[in-house]
Formats: C-alpha cells, structure tokens, sequence
C-alpha cells in the first residue's frame, strides 16, 4: 500500500476517534480497513458506538446519530489535510439542540484556521457565526443579499 | 486560500447583479426555504468547474440561467465570478488576488476567466488540482448530502480517502 | 384505464392543487399523466410552481420546497382516500419556521378526521398537538417514555 | 381504527416494558437524537407485519431485539402489541378493540398473535389489506423519506396512487 495513504489513514483514524468522543460525549470510532486479496482492493469500514450503546450496524443509529457520525469523519478528514474553505449546506438538519451547539461550537474552533461559509437555518449555528448573511425573496423569483444582525436573523427564523 | 468575494449575475434566482463579500473565521447564510441560499453554493460549484447538471440540481447546464419570474423575463446568460485572497501562495500563481469567472450563454457557448484572462476549462481545473478543493474533496457538502459518506460502500469510501491523502 | 383509477386521480389532482396553494400561499401544482402506447404503461407527472416563480424541473426547486411538495401530495392523497392513522417521522425537517407552521395547522386540521402521530424537534409542530410523548434515555442504550407538557418539551428543545 | 395503545418491550432501545397510550387527534414524540422515536415507529411497522429488515433500518430480522447496553445485558426475544379501537368494524372483526402482537426470538422463531389468539403472518397482511395501512400506504412516512415521491420515476409514482385508489 501507498505508504502516503497509510499514514494518512492513520492520523485520519486516530483524529477521528477523537473528535467523535469529543462531539458525543464519550463512546467509541473506529476506522477500520476491510481485507482484501489485494492491498488496494482494501476498503474503509466505520465501526461506531455512541456512548453506552452496543456496537451496530450503522444503519441502526438514529438519523441525528448518522449525521453526527458523518461530520465527525469530515472534521477529522479536515484536521489531518486542511482545505483552504468549507461550504457546509444545512448538515445539521437532523441534530437536535444540544448537538446543532456542540457542531456549532466545534465549527467556530475549526474556523480559527479553515475559513467556513455554513447554510443553516439554526439558531445555534448562527450564535457561533462571525457573520451573517440573509437571502430573501423580495421580488417575486428573484434573490436579493440582506445584510443581517443576530437579532433579525433570530427573529426571522422564530416565524 | 479563503474566499474574498463572490458575484452573480443572472445565476439561478440572482437575476440581479449581486456580490457577497465573505469574511475569514465563520459565516452562516439565513433565509427562508427557497430564497437562494443553496443556489449560492451552487454557483460555487460551478465556477469551480462543475460539469454534472445533476450535481446543479438540473437537467442540462444552462439549467443555471435565470428563468423568468413573475417580476422578471428570463436572461440569456449567466456569470459567476469567485475572488480569492492568494496571499499564501496556495493557487500556483503569482498574485495575491485570483478571481475566477466563468458564463455560459443559452445558446449553449462558454467562457472562462482567470484573472480576466480567457482560458478553458481544463486550465480552471488544472489550477485547483491539487489544492483540497478538487472534485471529490469535502469542501463542498451539499445539502441532504452530509451522512452519503455513511451510505458508501468500503472501496468508495477508500476511493474519497485516497483523494483527500 | 380502470375507471376507479382514473376518478380517483381526478379527485387527487384537484386536491393536490388545492392543497399546494394553501401551503405555498399561491402558486400552481399539476399532476399529469404521461403519454404511452397503453394506457396502463401511463406513469404520473408533477409539474409544480411556487408563488412567483416559473415552472422548472422538481430537482431545482429547494430542499425545503420539495418537502413541502410532498407533503401536500400526501394531504391531497389522504384528503381524497382516509387513512385510519398516519405516522410522520420528522417530514418537516427541511422547512423554515413560517413552513412549519403552515405545516403543523395543516395536521392539525386534518387530524379531526384522521389520527396523527408525528415525531419531531420542530417547536411549531409541537405546539398544534394535543398530546406530547417525551422518549429519552434515562439508562445507558434504553428509552423510556416520559410525560412532557409543551413548556416541558419547549426546554428541551431549546438547549 | 385508531391506535389506542403500542406496547414494546425488548424492541431494539425498549429493553423495559413500556405502553404508549395514544389519543386521537395529533400526537407528537419529541427527545434527543438517538432517544428512541424512529424505534417506536419502526415497532408499528413490525407488528404489522414488515418483512423487510432494511426497512427497519437492519441487517436481519433480529436486529430488532435489544442488543444490550451498557446497564443491562442484551435480550432474546422482542415483543410488541398493537391495541386498535375498532368501533368503526374498519377491521372485519367483530370486536370493537383488535390486538396484534408479533413476537421474535433470538433463535429465528416467530409469533403472531391476533385478540390473543396464535395465527400466521400472512394472516396479518390479509386483516389490513383493505384498510389503507397495507405495505406501500402513505400511512407511515419514515424519517428522511419524504421527498422519496418526488423522486419516483413516473410509472413508480403511477403504481403508488394505485395502490392508494
Ligand atoms: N435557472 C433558474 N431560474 C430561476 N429560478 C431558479 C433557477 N434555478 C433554480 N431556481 C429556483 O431556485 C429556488 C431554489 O433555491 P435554493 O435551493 O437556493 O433555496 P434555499 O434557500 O436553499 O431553500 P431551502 O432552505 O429550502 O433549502 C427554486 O424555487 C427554484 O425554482
Ligand atoms: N436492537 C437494538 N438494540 C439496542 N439498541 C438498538 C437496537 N436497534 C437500534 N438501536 C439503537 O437505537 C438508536 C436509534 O434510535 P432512534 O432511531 O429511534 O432514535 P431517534 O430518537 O429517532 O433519534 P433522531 O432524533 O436522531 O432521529 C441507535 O442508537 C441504535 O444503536
Ligand atoms: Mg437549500
Ligand atoms: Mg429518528
């Protein structure tokens, strides 16, 4: 194997791990490389338990688990080989509170070195932005840039 | 390589001329569902060089110029322009500012810009390459995107991996 | 084409209209058959419009826009032939608040006539119940139901 | 014919015997990510008959019993009974509560019940046939799976509304 990718796999592995213990609260991530006749017919398997449960298939996690688990993976793929910006488009849909926060704050700390530009239509993910842009509809089919404060944009998602 | 600046013209519902100056740290983009918010994200896709009208959410390419509205006839093209600060070098080019453009016309032509120079689309490519904002690199997450890589089999996931090494 | 097909498809594509313009506050929904040799190789068409806008393909149209979409097809089904009960497992996700609002006056309406039990983390949505179940997971990997009153459920979601 | 009552007890996170009561009207479950919600709609589909172990978000059919946890060891049978208010004879029972209970063991056996009394599974299917909860009823619309309709390929979507009419 491309020794290059083994040691990115490695730190990959070893970030990821980390960054799901700190993102759930505890449990357990594992990248795992499948076997294979070939080195490079290997794949990658996830093996993830969220803290106090059983180690399942990832299909049985809870929509919100598997979006979590997904942008842990993607925070750990970032820390080991930085991209120059990140344009996240409403990932943390199917996060509840306490977790759009626990995102939201682990975005801002990335932010300090990889520039972020986040979709959202969530309050807590909009309380760690630096700055906020609205989009609205003013003219019927036409998109038009508003410039918004906390406040407004706060209020225009509590309808 | 942050992101300085982004114009639009006549890209999807920015019917009107509009420039979005991002600042570095993080920015979050609000609005109410349908206002344009992913339409943004999508036209960084496409200045970047996306050519799947499917990952543009459309049938064909100039799917992406603006259609009409009730307020608004249809334009027969579309232009989006996408600065980056280059301070660090990141870009194999020798300015601090790069700005890339790129506008498709209905009747199907295309033109490319780097630095207001014309080139062609395998130069924009070219000049990403190897800058972690590549095809498959995880700059981008599209909406409803985000658990695909949970979905992908081993090797496709060993593929997305070997691309981010 | 069986004929208790087609009068159904009639009743469901009034409905759907209907229902599309009070959801969206305007617009056009049709539903269409496509053309065939046979008539039973006939398949079903949307051809949608929100307010404003020009009619173009489904993938265009928002991640919002197309649940709402959706929903409305489901209502104007529901609405032409009841269903005894219906489950819905967070369909309003990908909605702003004004949407889910709509959404959940909308449920809330039709549950004179049909019972609905909907999971959700939308605060809009838990407002129009009459009954709130609260699943939480008191023990390591086990759920246990618990009573919520809405400024009970309000807390929780609000972090 | 209302659900008035869902027991569970060894379905996937309910490894304690639990009863939900339902009213009539709108009911809403809200909690935390991982709680246990989808669990409970996934319970209603199994009772009703579901064969389809992807469906329940599994590999096999037994995924759905309690695996084990951190406080308690794992189970080896699931369990769930669903109680109707069946006033309205929707069912062609002549019973105004009708119970349906299904029952798997670690070892692959199942059960049926109907009003207590053993049947098949098939038996199941046939009872809800005509009461618009069969398998491709818009009666439960899982998590995620919303848009799916739009998706459809237009003969898809034509043997869907069939099914409805
Ligand atoms: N070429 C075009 N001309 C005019 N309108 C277009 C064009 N392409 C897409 N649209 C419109 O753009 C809208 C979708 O915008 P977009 O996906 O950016 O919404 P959004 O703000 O992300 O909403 P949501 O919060 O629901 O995700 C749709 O209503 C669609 O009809
Ligand atoms: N057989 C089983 N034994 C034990 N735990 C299980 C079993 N099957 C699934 N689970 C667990 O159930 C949890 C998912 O529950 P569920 O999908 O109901 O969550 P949810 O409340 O809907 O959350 P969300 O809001 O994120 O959608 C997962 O953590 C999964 O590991
Ligand atoms: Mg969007
Ligand atoms: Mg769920």
């Amino acid at each position: 194997m491309n020794q290059r990718f083994q040691t990115t796999f490695t730190q990959i592995q070893t970030a990821f791990a980390d960054v799901f213990a700190q993102m759930f609260g505890g449990g357990t991530a594992r990248l795992v490389l499948t076997d294979a006749e070939y080195e490079d017919e290997r794949g990658i398997e996830l093996h993830v338990q969220p803290p106090g449960k059983k180690m399942q298939h990832l299909s049985l996690l809870s929509g919100g688990e598997r979006a979590l688990t997904a942008i842990c993976l993607l925070f750990a793929i970032i820390r080991v080989r930085p991209v120059p910006f990140s344009i996240l488009d409403e990932v943390e849909a199917a996060l509840d509170e306490h977790n759009v926060n626990r995102f939201a704050k682990y975005v801002h700390s990335y932010s300090q070195d990889s520039q972020f530009i986040v979709v959202t239509h969530r309050q807590g993910t909009m309380e760690m932005a630096d700055a906020l842009y609205g989009v609205t509809m003013q003219q019927a089919g036409i998109s038009t840039l508003v410039s918004v404060r906390l406040d407004e944009a706060q209020k225009m998602i509590q309808s | 390589m942050q992101i300085k600046r982004l114009e639009l013209y006549g890209f999807k519902t920015f019917a009107k001329r509009t420039t979005i100056d991002f600042t570095s740290g993080m920015s979050a983009i609000v609005g109410p569902n349908g206002s344009g918010k992913s339409n943004i994200v999508d036209a960084v896709r496409w200045v970047l060089g996306e050519q799947s009208a499917k990952t543009l959410r459309g049938a064909k390419m100039n799917d992406v110029i603006f259609k009409g509205s009730d307020s608004q006839r249809q334009l027969n093209f579309a232009e989006v322009t996408l600065v980056f600060d280059n301070h660090n070098q990141t870009l194999p080019l020798d300015y601090r500012e790069v700005s890339v453009t790129r506008r498709v016309y209905r009747s199907g032509e295309s033109e490319y810009l780097l630095n207001k120079q014309q080139v062609r689309l395998q130069d924009i490519h070219q000049l990403f390459l190897d800058t972690g904002v590549g095809k498959s690199s995880f700059s981008i997450i599209g909406q409803g995107q985000v658990a695909r890589i949970l979905d992908s089999k081993p090797q496709e996931r060993r593929a997305i991996f070997e691309e981010a090494a």
